[in-house]
């Protein structure tokens, strides 16, 4: 659909040697549709397409007989570079190794602790998971279910209100539990609430996860990049899980989130169902970005 | 900008990224922009006071074009609750239980979600909170037939309104999408003129998706009005002004928070300029 578009204003000018100023701008205003189109961030999109357009007037497209698929292929390329390598590697280190999931609320946090559980044991680990969060109506209820249907200890305490008590207790239980990894799930949280942003800054002084990952939906729009940046400046999360990417939303946030935290994508969410969650591709995102 | 300056390209630039960073999307920014422009040709002096108010009466007059469907049921007013995953279904059900029920009404809750891990923990927790019944049947294999019997229930009581929590979906989930479908026609088997006002739920961090979500959900039932959720966190929400414009489907309620009262009638002028701010 882009690589098609931006053929046909190429199509145009075939034959007349060099490209002109006014074909590069038409070319960017297809590049700059089909990237807001996807939720990339305005500001991010405007930085992207400089980038390209600074060596879409390099010599090698100047002189293709093929401009248009010259610069389908920079566009990829640079946003494929961008996006950062797939290895959606974890720091696991430490015994047991801490892991902590935040994020907005409704993201899919506590599904992905579910998911993160599944996927390490069958990488040969010893995951349990730990109940934190204390807000959400039957919060707890619903990870101690997703643990049982997937057969994997869940710490939890009904009673406790201090999440910082709850985790503490969780990893001096992971040796009795006979687990080497520890994951987190906190609350849903608004980044202008000082309280809740204080609440997981701490959880993260005190317990020092090596990995904390923010869970994003992966239909989010503009607003990306502010929570992004929010979350990072508050915990400086290693890494990204954008859930809900089996529904055909394009994903921009991946590439708006990268951009401004310097930090990647790790793993997509692919459905309701609990299963491992899926390594994220920096060119397969750069090619449903573009639709 | 302060005092007068010429209306310039850049003035333009500046109200489209405005529009676009409020997740307004393209089409609708470029067609505010169009007629921006047409208004003050450019080189004209223009302060900025006067651009945003313009823009304003605008944003407003498109809101304004769609009225919300005021329904006056005599008898049981029926209430369905859809959306995807997470965007405030079962906790916006609760505020409006607990609205309807401080109005002194009878409120029944339907625990359609017969799938999601402590789903139904969820809506008793919210129907305990608000004071009113909830029915359910956790041995249920398809929610039209939880609908079914609460709705059957509901006539013989003459409950003044019922309302119908349904499981998270995508769009793209075909068969999802079939079930809600089922479930709408199961609603009309025993109220003919109902639901009488079916609600989408989106929450506002959605981006330009939030459109198929409605043109997509609109196609298994008809959607009367929206509940723009998490109004209380950073993002503008301005996929639902995308969605009233492209679809006709006017936003009724808006979400500011967590707790029971923690939402409001939406107000076109109110959420404007906090919108252009
Ligand atoms: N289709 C789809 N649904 C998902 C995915 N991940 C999570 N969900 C669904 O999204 C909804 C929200 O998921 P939760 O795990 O409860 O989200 P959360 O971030 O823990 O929510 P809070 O704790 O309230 O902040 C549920 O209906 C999940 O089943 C995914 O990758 N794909
Ligand atoms: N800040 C804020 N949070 C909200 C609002 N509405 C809902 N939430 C939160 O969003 C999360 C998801 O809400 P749910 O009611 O479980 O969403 P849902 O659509 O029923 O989710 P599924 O049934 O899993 O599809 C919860 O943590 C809610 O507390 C709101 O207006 N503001
Ligand atoms: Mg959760
Ligand atoms: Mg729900």
């Amino acid at each position: 659909q882009f690589s098609s578009n931006l053929e046909n204003v190429f199509k145009k000018i075939r034959g007349h040697g060099k490209l002109s100023e006014s074909n590069i701008s038409d070319a960017t205003r297809e590049i700059r549709r089909a990237l807001l189109e996807a939720d990339v961030n305005f500001k991010v999109a405007k930085d992207f397409i400089e980038k390209v357009k600074t060596k879409a007037l390099g010599d090698d497209v100047l002189r293709s007989i093929s401009p248009g698929q010259q610069i389908v292929k920079i566009v990829r390329d640079e946003l494929s570079a961008l996006m950062g390598d797939d290895s959606g590697d974890m720091h696991l280190s430490g015994s047991p190794a801490i892991i902590m999931l935040v994020g907005l609320q409704g993201s899919g946090k506590t599904t992905s602790a579910a998911k993160l559980a599944m996927q390490l044991r069958k990488q040969g680990r010893r995951p349990m998971m730990v109940a934190c969060d204390v807000y959400r109506p039957a919060a707890i209820k619903q990870l101690e279910t997703l643990g049982k249907q997937i057969d994997i200890p869940v710490y939890s305490n009904h009673q406790e209100k201090d999440v910082l008590k709850i985790a503490e207790t969780a990893i001096k239980e992971s040796v009795r539990f006979s687990a080497d990894t520890v994951i987190i799930d906190t609350a849903g949280r608004l980044t202008v609430d000082s309280a809740m942003m204080d609440e997981i800054k701490n959880l993260k002084t005190r317990l020092s996860p090596k990995e904390i990952l923010f869970v994003g939906d992966g239909m989010t729009g503009q607003d990306a990049v502010a929570t992004a940046q929010a979350f990072s400046d508050v915990v400086q999360f290693t890494g990204v899980i954008l859930t809900k990417m089996d529904g055909d939303a394009r994903g921009g946030a991946a590439l708006s989130i990268k951009a401004v935290t310097g930090i990647p994508v790790k793993f997509l969410g692919m459905g309701e169902k609990i299963q491992p969650l899926e390594v994220f591709h920096p060119s397969r995102m750069a090619d449903r970005i573009l639709g | 900008f302060t005092g007068q300056i010429p209306m310039s390209e850049e003035i333009l630039d500046t109200l489209e990224a405005l529009l676009i960073e409020a997740d307004l999307g393209m089409d609708l920014a470029m067609e505010l922009i169009e007629d921006v422009s047409k208004h003050f040709p450019i080189s004209t002096p223009v302060t900025s006071k006067n651009v945003l108010e313009y823009l304003q009466k605008k944003l407003i007059q498109k809101l304004e074009k769609t009225n919300i469907k005021e329904v006056n049921v005599h008898g049981t007013k029926v209430v369905l609750v859809v959306g995807v995953n997470g965007s405030g279904k079962t906790t916006s059900i609760g505020k409006l239980a607990t609205l309807y029920a401080n109005e002194g009404k009878s409120v029944l809750l339907v625990a359609g979600d017969t799938f999601r891990a402590a789903a139904l923990e969820q809506l008793t927790i919210w129907s305990e909170r608000a004071g009113v019944e909830i029915i359910k049947n956790q041995a249920a294999t398809h929610p039209a037939s939880v609908v079914y019997d609460a709705l059957v229930s509901a006539k013989t009581r003459n409950i003044d309104v019922v309302i119908i929590d349904t499981a998270g979906r995508l769009h793209t989930q075909t068969h999802l999408m079939d079930e809600l479908e089922k479930v709408h026609r199961v609603v009309k088997k025993v109220f003919t003129d109902a639901p009488h006002e079916t609600i989408l739920v989106i929450d506002a961090t959605t981006g330009q998706n939030g459109l198929h979500q409605a043109e997509e959900f609109s196609k298994s039932t008809p959607i009367d009005h929206l509940f723009l959720t998490k109004l209380d966190g950073t993002a503008k929400g301005g996929i639902a002004l995308a969605i009233h414009n492209k679809l006709d489907i006017p936003v009724r309620y808006v979400g500011l928070g967590e707790k029971a009262s923690d939402m409001d009638y939406f107000n076109p002028t109110l959420y404007i300029k906090a919108l252009l701010d």
